[in-house]
């Protein structure tokens, strides 16, 4: 089963 | 000294709608350039980034930059006090803890103030780094919405899929299964009735359909919304407001295992 991607691992906090 | 009047009020009033179950409360940042917003749900699942151009306003003045934490809610309570005719014009002094909305209706018999108390949030910013897209779909907005409100009646997940075929959005539940496929569509007069489908690559990528119904509450803001996918990536969906500038949600990809 596919687990939900958070955004902060997609982008960086500047 | 901030000032900001759109003589469209009603844009303002379905931007908040938009956001408000999304993120419950965010910065607004403004400077000379405009005013912008980056918030992400609670469970950082997905992001909102909305920016509004200073030329697009009809009066934009900002001394200092600033940042107002505001409660969409308590925003959105407010702005329904609003006319959808009404001019609106945001103020707000230096440092100001609370934002002044001014609504004056058309025929100018009819002026109110609300001051609209502001919040300190301390926001994480997001780097988000111009991207070439494998797939960019450009459809109606209407079409949009009504494929993830369909498929979200079926299932928890859609695969949106991207080939020269079209745009594929599956998903299955108890139920059963759909399959919804659109293909690049040039023939309405209409250029809002139209589906660009603009294919670099194949992208194949699954999301939760409750985040992709919900940034569908954008959909009165604009005939048009953009679908940009790369693999491993947030989708983006994309509504322009018009001159004013844009809203756009990024939403996390489901991983596998």
């Amino acid at each position: 089963k596919a687990n939900q991607g958070r955004m902060d691992t997609f982008f960086t906090a500047l | 000294m901030f000032e900001a009047r759109i003589t469209q009020g009603s844009v303002l009033k379905k931007l908040v709608e938009a956001l408000k179950e999304l993120v419950t409360e965010g910065n607004f940042d403004v400077s000379n350039t405009g005013l912008s917003l980056q918030a992400m749900d609670s469970s950082h699942v997905c992001l909102v980034s909305l920016t509004l151009r200073e030329d697009g306003f009809d009066h934009f003045r900002c001394d200092r930059n600033m940042a107002m934490g505001i409660h969409f809610g308590n925003l959105s309570k407010i702005l329904k006090c609003a006319g959808n005719e009404d001019t609106i014009t945001l103020k707000a002094e230096d440092n100001a803890d609370q934002l002044t909305l001014m609504f004056e209706a058309p025929s100018q018999d009819r002026i109110s103030d609300f001051d609209l108390k502001l919040m300190s949030i301390e926001s994480e910013h997001l780097g988000i780094p111009d991207q070439d897209y494998s797939a960019e779909v450009k459809l109606p907005s209407s079409e949009y919405q009504r494929i993830v409100r369909d498929l979200t009646s079926i299932g928890d997940t859609v695969l949106i899929s991207a080939t020269k075929e079209g745009i594929k959005f599956s998903t299955s539940g108890d139920v059963g299964t759909a399959n919804i496929t659109l293909r690049h569509n040039t023939t309405p007069e209409k250029p809002e009735e139209q589906t660009f489908i603009d294919l670099k690559e194949p992208v194949a990528l699954t999301f939760a359909l409750r985040y992709l119904n919900n940034f569908s509450k954008a959909t009165p803001l604009a005939p048009q919304v953009k679908l940009s996918l790369t693999k491993d990536l947030p989708i983006v969906v994309e509504y322009q407001v018009g001159e004013l500038g844009s809203v756009r949600f990024y939403l996390a990809p489901k991983i596998d295992d």
